[in-house]
């Protein structure tokens, strides 16, 4: 991209795998072998968007994807979420043939977060049953 | 790098990606977008201070996967130390609650020393409209008590918060009693009372929150002044004012759409 020379303070970069490309660890995969589905952690700070000043907690927010080849070959060009959302259809509608996806998650948990409102007041509010952070990997 | 290898497959994000991801993060969080506080005022920090132990108390809780009730003296120590002995259970309205607000003191005042007693203070709270679909379960006023200079660490204070339900012009207003504790004059730290049920009324009628009166008596029932017994008020140090908190459960299962 041409880099714009204008004097706009220089925003921190979010770096992001590109959601088009096989996997992060391609190089790896086809290097050693084949690399076994993990689950990755993307985490963004608060700090970065600026909402430090009127979000007390949590500094920032962690998303899990999951990421690399499961077990069980579906289709190769599928990311491991994908492939985790299809293989847990196919394993419903036959058990015995296909087994359980590894990544599909396994429990959903709770978020909490500590903010001010428009009135000065804090607020502490708890989301139960809102984020997965727990899968098969 | 990831794992001390470079990889083509980052790129930056481009500003609307960098949009909808704040969008995403801010309707998970269920968080309504950035304040906009009218006056700018500086608030005490003794409410962020205690409600910051509440979520790392609540926050833990959720590590530790569901179920996993709280005892009262896990929260009771992370909210800070109190005197009181007639906290309500702190610990299962805390883990129990799906909102917990604090409020910030508005009003403050105090009946003037040179009248004939009884000495009162009177509290009042700018009580944010109750959260869609949810029920107080419990509320607290809380109070930090310093160390009075001249007195006998040994006496016992009487303190009593009644609710002021109705004001009369020239004469006293009707109260209703809400909560009573007894403390040594020798210590020091945070009192709570509750205050439960009056704050159902003033949420469900928020024109009914004619505030809090506080009264301070000695074992031979002679009133004092807050001030004299070291009760701070907003005067005092920002980390020591009064708050009150409110919890909420949700009446349903709130639904969200899945993300």
């Amino acid at each position: 991209a041409v880099r714009h020379n204008n004097p706009r303070k220089k925003k921190p970069k979010h770096d992001l795998p590109h959601p088009n490309r096989p996997g992060i660890f391609d190089q790896n995969h086809a290097s050693s072998g084949r690399q076994g589905c993990k689950k990755h952690e993307l985490y963004v700070s608060f700090s970065d968007l600026g909402w430090r000043d009127w979000v007390l907690a949590p500094t920032g927010y962690s998303a899990y994807y999951c990421d690399g080849e499961c077990d069980y070959p579906l289709s190769s060009c599928m990311n491991a979420t994908n492939h985790a959302t299809i293989q847990a259809l196919v394993h419903l509608l036959k058990p015995n043939e296909v087994p359980k996806a590894c990544c599909a998650p396994t429990k959903l948990s709770p978020i909490s977060v500590l903010f001010y409102d428009d009135n000065n007041n804090v607020i502490l509010k708890k989301h139960r049953n809102m984020v997965v952070k727990h899968c098969g990997c | 790098q990831v794992e001390g290898v470079a990889h083509s497959s980052f790129r930056r994000l481009s500003g609307r990606e960098k949009k909808e991801m704040q969008k995403e993060i801010l309707s998970l969080l269920g968080l309504p977008g950035r304040p906009r506080p009218h006056p700018p005022l500086r608030p005490p920090s003794s409410a962020p201070l205690f409600m910051l132990d509440l979520y790392h108390a609540v926050s833990s809780e959720d590590d530790d996967g569901p179920g996993l009730g709280f005892s009262p003296e896990v929260v009771s120590h992370a909210a800070l130390p109190t005197l009181s002995t007639h906290t309500p259970p702190l610990g299962t309205v805390v883990s129990e609650a799906d909102t917990v607000m604090s409020f910030v003191n508005l009003v403050e005042q105090e009946k003037d020393l040179l009248q004939p007693r009884p000495y009162w203070k009177d509290f009042r709270f700018d009580l944010t409209p109750l959260p869609q679909g949810e029920t107080v379960t419990a509320a607290e006023f809380r109070i930090y008590k310093t160390l009075p200079v001249g007195w006998r660490a040994n006496r016992t204070l009487h303190i009593s918060v009644y609710e002021i339900q109705r004001e009369k012009r020239y004469r006293d207003p009707d109260l209703a009693l809400l909560d009573m504790q007894s403390v040594p004059t020798g210590q020091e730290g945070w009192l709570a009372f509750d205050v439960t049920s009056a704050s159902n009324r003033w949420l469900l009628n928020p024109r009914s929150n004619l505030g809090i009166r506080l009264y301070v008596e000695t074992e031979e029932d002679r009133s004092l002044s807050a001030g004299w017994v070291g009760l701070v008020g907003r005067r005092g140090p920002r980390s020591k004012q009064p708050f009150m908190v409110t919890f909420f459960r949700a009446s349903q299962a709130p639904c969200r759409p899945p993300r």
